[in-house]
């Protein structure tokens, strides 16, 4: 399978809806201090099921919402939408496209979406399982912590082998 | 089980070594199991010596040199057990203009098995993307997504 | 002793005020005792609020955010109690070149009061000092100093 | 007073003998990954006093004395001098120069001299008391530990303000 889209709105600072399509290869993400780039890191682990508002540099998840800035209200509503293309049926679903959806309300309600159908987190998981992809890959890597597969104790480190066996 | 780790563990040791020599030009690296006896719950050792040096503990390498040794296991699993992407935020912030060549050149060459999404404000690492977007804030406080325009890059 | 660090603590928390607003080029942030009435005990807390963002916790800033917001605070306690000199390890790290200026600007302002010693990879860094010293290892695992040359910067 | 020289020898990667000269100023370190321009900053904390291998980046102090290379032979002695102006007298002695030095013989012996006369620790530290030149100063930040002021926890940060107090 391989990766398509993301789109984010609402979620920390992206206020407005915007869309970033990866194709094959590296894609940069690139800009001044403060404006967004690992909000969008952010939006990925928040998508595939992200538990921990403080691994999303939050105190609470009610933080992921775009709570306003100088010129815009606070939102009620922060959603990002994840699409895969399967069309060599790596995931085990006979879609050709993949999209997982995850919202939240300002009211704390939560939900997730699986081809727009409402769906648990437990079903996302099961559908992505030894595919490499999910919220404790380590094939994310966030901002300074690059160095934390060496400062780590030879025992937290185990644990990235453990999902690599 | 534990034979499930075993051969894991020897496949990622085994690229390590060698991933290791290739981002350093030479030099050595291992990972060692503490505790051989108790596989399933040993913690791992990472012992390193950059090229011409002795070897010490990790701790005493420079900020570069951890961020290119922690840079060669991670490629090294990820080569043990590939993700159809994988995401790095920032990961050459420490790497100096050779360094970041090497990691660069490493990334290129793993582009037929996944895709990557690089975070950077390296010129360096932004060279050798297939396409770059620039995040910015135009309005205060709110992110939107701009074209770049840079050098050889495609832009989106 | 309480009426000590109570004076030392306002004074810093003045300048942190004025010196966030000039290396952010507004907004406004603040240090709080979070607990004023055990003044001798309490734990300190820092508020912070970006130009055109709202108030958020310190957490959800950005790497860049993060590092320019220590340098304001450890300004402010420099310029509160200076020393002779001060050495600063890749501070810059996670600087982008508008907020490097800024940073340049600062350490520039503060000159006359101290030497100032700093490790980076950053050209723009590299532009505001009045010395520059290469350290490199010619032999494998031997450090030498040699003289760099570089743009206006005169050279050692 | 003002910082004139720093001279390390013997002392991490500095197999051979350098001299850095400071200025008024600012002085610029530059230079490749893994040469040493950490080591320097190293230098600065041992020769003030630091007593903690860990916080040298080391295990023991032992780490601190050169240990050998491709091309070289492991020192036996490791030594840093350090060396101020005290025209001003900010320093309470009559020495219009000050230079503390501190080595480590492989055998485990160590010894702090100043302006070459064998010294205490003990001494030296009051000799800078109230300069703010020392080991926990505000005015040394080592690599990584720019943001360490807004990671600590409330308390932690109290102890660089009491410093400062
Ligand atoms: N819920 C939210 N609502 C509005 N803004 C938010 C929210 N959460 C985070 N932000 C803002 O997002 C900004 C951080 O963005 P991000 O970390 O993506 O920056 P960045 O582009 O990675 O910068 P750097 O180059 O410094 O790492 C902060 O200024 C923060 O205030
Ligand atoms: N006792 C020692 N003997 C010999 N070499 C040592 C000793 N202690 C540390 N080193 C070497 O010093 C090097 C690290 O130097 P340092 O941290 O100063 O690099 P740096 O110039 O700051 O690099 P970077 O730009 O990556 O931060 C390591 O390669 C380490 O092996
Ligand atoms: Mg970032
Ligand atoms: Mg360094």
């Amino acid at each position: 399978m391989f990766l398509k889209r993301i789109t984010i709105a609402g979620f920390k600072s992206f206020c407005d809806r915007v869309d970033f399509e990866f194709g094959p290869g590296v894609t940069g993400i690139v800009g001044p201090n403060g404006c967004g780039k690992s909000n969008v890191v952010d939006a990925f682990k928040w998508v595939l099921g992200e538990q921990s508002a403080r691994s999303l540099r939050g105190r609470q998840m009610i933080d992921m919402i775009f709570n306003g800035s100088s010129s815009r209200r606070a939102s009620s509503i922060a959603q990002v939408d994840i699409v895969f293309d399967n069309q060599d049926r790596s995931l085990p679903t006979d879609f050709e496209e993949v999209t997982v959806s995850r919202k939240l309300y300002r009211s704390g309600e939560s939900e997730y979406l699986l081809n727009q159908q409402a769906a648990r987190l437990k079903d996302i998981r099961e559908l992505f399982m030894d595919t490499g992809v999910g919220v404790d890959s380590y094939s994310v890597i966030e901002q300074g912590r690059v160095d934390g597969l060496l400062q780590s104790n030879p025992v937290e480190r185990r644990i990235i082998f453990d999902e690599a066996a | 089980s534990r034979d499930r780790f075993k051969i894991a563990f020897e496949q990622i040791r085994d690229h390590f070594r060698s991933m290791f020599r290739k981002l350093f030009g030479g030099g050595r690296a291992d990972i060692v199991l503490e505790n051989p006896d108790e596989i399933l719950e040993s913690g791992i050792e990472i012992v390193a010596q950059p090229p011409g040096k002795e070897l010490q503990v990790i701790s005493l390498m420079s900020g570069g040199e951890k961020s290119l040794t922690a840079i060669a296991l991670l490629m090294s699993i990820f080569q043990s057990k590939p993700a159809p992407f994988a995401i790095m935020d920032e990961v050459d912030a420490a790497l100096d203009e050779a360094n970041n060549d090497r990691f660069n050149r490493i990334i290129r060459e793993f582009v037929t098995q996944s895709q990557f999404i690089v975070i950077t404000h390296s010129k360096w690492t932004m060279n050798i993307a297939d396409r770059l977007y620039g995040v910015t804030m135009q309005e205060p406080g709110v992110s939107t997504r701009v074209s770049v325009k840079l050098g050889g890059a495609n832009v989106a």
